[in-house]
């Protein structure tokens, strides 16, 4: 159940922290993109969190890595305003989204909110480094992929906090004719 | 394995990213000692990153939470200098280490750079919401935490960046009659 404990402590240590409002400074997820619109004078046709869920595991630095036609294309952008708090000892610990626009050939650039999902990227160098972490390198990667998203899905849905404000989204990486900007076009498509 | 687990993403996901140098724009953890050393005109007796284990898995914001008698006592400094990276898809992440100085009855305060093993804050929290998280809440934690220090210290030591720079601290948090400000000093004594 790696894949159960991985999502569990996504939610919990990272998901929790950043979309809610904490009643006080953090106005929460929803309100910063709309702060965000404001101050920078763009639209996101979706207010949402799209966590990027990719076949190998692999996330690159920057969502531009996963740019592979000439249209469309990411690039990201300003971030959004820190989340910043006190947690276990360490003083105004930071957690940071990223806004990307998506350019397409015809009409306005796409503005959205996404990244990957953090603990498969670190998984995935987990993974390289056999030679120190040999134990986990046993596992069956597909099952602990799809345990962590049905296991994510439940818990983001029994939460009224964050249900509605977080997507996953899968991107199969590993196709050469896939290319995320076009992915992600037809998530807000669907939602729209 | 869920101890296991999280000690192999901690390390990977974290103590890698901020301990060695990125032979670029950051110097290493040690380093970091050494210009906050110069800038605030301070001695640290130890230049290692203490992580503390806590028997409740209960961490404080703040490490002050731990103080327990008039001395000694814990309260944060200035932060070390951030690490910013590009990580799966998040522009500029952001890592922060906080500073803490001991207030002892006689003589100096002492520096040091400690914080709580945050995988285990972690925990804490799902395994206050069963609700939500059903079916993490019947692992032996006990066995959990034993997996996590055990697997950490073994990771730690394989790997020669990291190795000697990073130090497990256990305290035992259901005792009222420990303070943790007094265990890290006996650390301290040991090491110097
Ligand atoms: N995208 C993203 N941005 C963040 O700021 C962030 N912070 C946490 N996470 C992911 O949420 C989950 C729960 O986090 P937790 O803090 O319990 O464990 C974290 C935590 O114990 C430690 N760690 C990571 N970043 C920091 C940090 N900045 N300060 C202290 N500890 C950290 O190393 C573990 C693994 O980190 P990641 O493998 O990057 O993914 C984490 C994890 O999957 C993040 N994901």
């Amino acid at each position: 159940t790696y894949g159960v404990g991985m999502a569990c402590s996504f939610f919990e240590g990272y998901l929790a922290q950043i979309i809610p409002s904490d009643g006080a400074d953090f106005v929460g997820f929803q309100e910063n993109i709309e702060k965000y619109q404001n101050r920078e004078r763009v639209v996101f046709p979706v207010q949402k969190l799209f966590i990027i869920i990719t076949k190998s595991l692999y996330c690159p630095p920057n969502l531009k890595g996963f740019n592979r036609k000439k249209f469309p294309y990411l690039e990201a952008c300003q971030s959004f305003e820190d989340v910043k708090k006190d947690v276990a000892g360490v003083k105004n610990r930071i957690y940071r989204n990223s806004a990307y626009k998506i350019h397409r050939k015809e009409g306005q650039p796409v503005y959205i909110a996404a990244e990957c999902a953090t603990p498969l990227h670190t998984l995935h160098r987990v993974l390289k480094n056999c030679s120190v972490y040999g134990e986990l390198c046993d596992i069956n990667v597909d099952q602990v992929v799809e345990d962590f998203c049905t296991t994510l899905n439940t818990v983001i849905r029994k939460n009224p906090e964050c249900q509605g404000k977080c997507q996953l989204v899968y991107f199969d990486d590993t196709n050469p004719n896939v290319n995320l900007a076009d992915v992600l076009l037809q998530e807000i498509e669907k939602i729209e």
